[in-house]
């Protein structure tokens, strides 16, 4: 199996790589 | 204590007393008073009505007005804790705390568990899940076949949905963060830890001596 392959990810583990996701832009000036 | 704070609600709807926000939240007063200097900031930036709108709460988020997003509108909902389509200081304040590297880790399950339930039904359903997979495709750019996208939330649900109903409760989403602490990564501000540091100008308005 390629460790890469997407399938192997779940599906929560993807959603989390959004960078809408990320609040760190309130503090980066 | 009165000059600061009765100025501060008059001119900020919504504002608490920073001595009890600290004492509700993983904040100490002094990081409470730095994230008034924030708050200000973004509350003024389109309307000074010393609330937070959308706008500007993605203004202040991607310095950028325009981004429409699901995930951003879901974290606003979230943060606008009363339901007001406005976020006031104590919102603002309670719902960072959870983000807190202090912050107890079941706050930050349950509030994992709410941005994901996209329509509030108390369950994860697995037509959300989708919903938020294609939305993050579309961000990232990324391209994968339907049949690959049903692949991944066939093993997600199998892994999640230990009854098998099709949907996730909220038991079985702390079972799961349990086995994939990492899924709590994006519930963790590191930044938190600084704030006084960032908005030094705080101690200009501060009223207590920490």
């Amino acid at each position: 199996k390629n460790p890469d392959s997407p399938t192997l990810i779940n599906a929560f583990q993807l959603i989390g790589m959004s960078s809408c996701l990320d609040l760190s832009g309130f503090f980066e000036k | 204590m009165g000059c600061f704070h009765s100025t501060a609600s008059k001119q900020f709807p919504g504002h608490e007393d920073p001595v009890i926000l600290a004492s509700q939240t993983a904040f100490s007063v002094s990081e409470v008073e730095a994230l008034f200097e924030l708050y200000k900031s973004i509350s003024s930036s389109v309307i000074d009505d010393g609330l937070i709108n959308k706008e500007e709460f993605q203004l202040a988020l991607f310095k950028n007005r325009k981004k429409e997003n699901l995930f951003a509108n879901r974290i606003f909902e979230l943060f606008d804790v009363k339901k007001k389509g406005v976020i006031d200081f104590g919102d603002f304040v309670k719902s960072l705390s959870v983000f807190h590297p202090n912050a107890p880790h079941e706050d930050k399950i349950d509030f994992s568990f709410k941005l994901y339930d996209l329509d509030g039904t108390g369950f994860i359903e697995r037509q959300e899940v989708k919903q938020m997979l294609i939305a993050l495709l579309c961000e990232s750019g990324m391209k994968l076949a339907d049949e690959t996208v049903e692949i991944i939330l066939d093993k997600t649900f199998l892994e999640a949905d230990v009854n098998q109903d099709g949907k996730i409760d909220k038991s079985e989403w702390q079972n799961f963060v349990r086995q994939n602490p990492s899924l709590l990564k994006i519930m963790t501000l590191p930044y938190l830890r600084d704030i006084t540091t960032t908005f030094p100008s705080f101690v200009f308005h501060s009223e207590v001596d920490e």
